[in-house]
């Protein structure tokens, strides 16, 4: 038996709004921790690690670790009615076929099911180390997605090169070339403005920014993103999740021939 | 000129 019960179910709206331009399908592996997920996407470029911890829910049940198959595009159709306030409940029992999404509306005098059918996933689950990454850049997400936005204009592909002045972002393309440079801030009155950064070693590492571009999709979860760079990793970008967990994007850079 | 990496020549599976 599963039942997970969350007051903010805007929150899992967003999430599927996050992943399911980059996932078709995946399992959601629900354990006394949490409800996870970790999946790539079709090309194997990118990855996404998903958690949201249990103690983040109003109501948690878990009776064993299951794994369940889902088609991300029809679970965000199913969650896009239901209302931002809404409070969403999980419900699958064990050996089910079916998950049900229940909706209860603020006022709690509308209740909605939805029912979804699973799915058999074949996906191999990736180990991913714990890492020290050389540079670590955390800076406000609505402004990373602008710039994400703003270069793919021009070109595909973004150089990132971080120093401990600051990260600058460039590209080049048919029309010419731009280049984005975020100083780092000192100030310290509105945190979530800050450019801040911290550098082991300076890092310079180039990414295809159709997959960037795809991860600014978890903008609206956060205030700040963090990307963390090393020469020889896929880049980090985190977008935490307050009081429940975070949503990892893992990306593979273009390596030099 | 550059090529994509890809995840599993970072990551093993588990």
């Amino acid at each position: 038996m599963l039942e997970l019960r969350l007051l903010q179910g805007g929150l899992l709206k967003k999430v599927l709004e996050a992943m399911k331009d980059l996932v078709n399908d995946a399992n959601f592996d629900c354990s006394p921790t949490g409800f996870s997920l970790q999946a790539m996407d079709s090309s194997h470029v990118a990855l996404v690690s998903l958690l949201l911890r249990s103690e983040g829910f109003e109501h948690y049940r878990c009776d064993r670790n299951v794994s369940m198959g889902m088609n991300l595009n029809n679970m965000a159709k199913m969650l896009r009615c239901a209302g931002n306030d809404d409070i969403v409940t999980l419900k699958a029992d064990d050996g089910s076929d079916c998950i049900t999404f229940m909706f209860e509306n603020p006022s709690q005098d509308k209740i909605a099911d939805f029912e979804m059918k699973l799915m058999d996933i074949d996906s191999e689950h990736l180990g991913i180390p714990d890492a020290e990454y050389q540079s670590i850049v955390r800076m406000p997400a609505a402004e990373f997605a602008r710039i994400c936005r703003d270069l793919s204009t021009i070109g595909d592909t973004v150089l990132i090169s971080v120093s401990k002045e600051g990260v600058q972002f460039s590209t080049r393309g048919d029309m010419g070339t731009a280049n984005i440079v975020c100083r780092r801030t000192t100030t310290v009155d509105k945190p979530e403005e800050d450019v801040i950064i911290e550098m082991e070693e300076p890092v310079s590492l180039t990414f295809a920014l159709r997959y960037l571009n795809s991860f600014t999709k978890a903008t609206p979860l956060a205030t700040q993103v963090t990307i963390s760079m090393s020469s020889d990793l896929p880049m980090v970008i985190e977008y935490r999740i307050e009081g429940m967990g975070y949503i990892r994007y893992y990306l593979a850079p273009k390596i030099d021939e | 000129k550059s090529s994509q990496g890809r995840m599993e020549s970072f990551f093993k599976p588990v």
